[in-house]
């Protein structure tokens, strides 16, 4: 069924793009084949304020009480959090690998960025991810077009400073195409 | 057109405006 396009309420503040949250969590010995990985997500809902992404966030479930093999994405609404996405087709992401313990705030830090638009990179940003896992968790930020590096740069400065890290903290840079050919 | 641009301390401070609840 199609989800109705959200809109912001009377005397709320608009987002510059409005967003969906979506939920995956891998069912244990299935293969990670594009139709099952389509099956496990689900769309939570969308938003278009400030005010409608709190009264989701603030029911959501922090990153990092998520126990086994889930992630959360966020990403524009009308783009699948998927690399056969049209608009994620030609593009890429930027992942950072964190210590256990630091999902939530990290998250959190990433989300509001990219709500506020802190990454002045125009259409380009598509959605982010928090993916938990069993030793350490990954969030990533992704980008439509992997080829234009004055864009990536700028994503990946303005995630040292909005996420706050080590400064030896690594940062990978990973076209799709990679992704799906791995 | 003019971008919608917030910074974190403004949003963090709507989420417990009256109208978000």
């Amino acid at each position: 069924a199609k989800k109705k396009i959200a809109v912001p309420g009377v005397g709320e503040h608009p987002l510059q793009y409005n967003y969906s949250f979506w939920y995956s969590r891998r069912t244990p010995g299935r293969p990670a084949s594009t139709q099952s990985y389509e099956s496990n997500i689900r769309q939570i809902g969308s938003f278009a304020s400030v005010e409608q992404f709190w009264r989701f966030y603030s029911h959501m479930i922090r990153p990092g009480d998520l126990t086994g093999h889930s992630d959360f994405h966020l990403f524009k609404e009308g783009i699948k959090p998927m690399w056969e996405d049209d608009a994620n087709k030609q593009g890429g992401k930027w992942i950072i690998r964190l210590r256990k313990g630091l999902a939530s705030r990290c998250w959190e830090n990433l989300i509001l960025a990219m709500l506020g638009e802190q990454f002045m990179v125009g259409e380009e940003i598509c959605g982010a991810v928090v993916s938990v896992r069993f030793q350490e968790d990954i969030i990533s930020i992704w980008n439509k077009t992997a080829s234009d590096q004055a864009t990536t740069a700028r994503i990946r400065d303005t995630l040292r400073r909005v996420l706050n890290l080590p400064p030896n903290t690594i940062m990978e840079y990973k076209t799709h195409t990679d992704s799906i050919n791995f | 057109g003019t971008r919608i641009i917030y910074d974190r301390k403004f949003l963090l401070d709507r989420r417990n405006s009256p109208i978000a609840q």
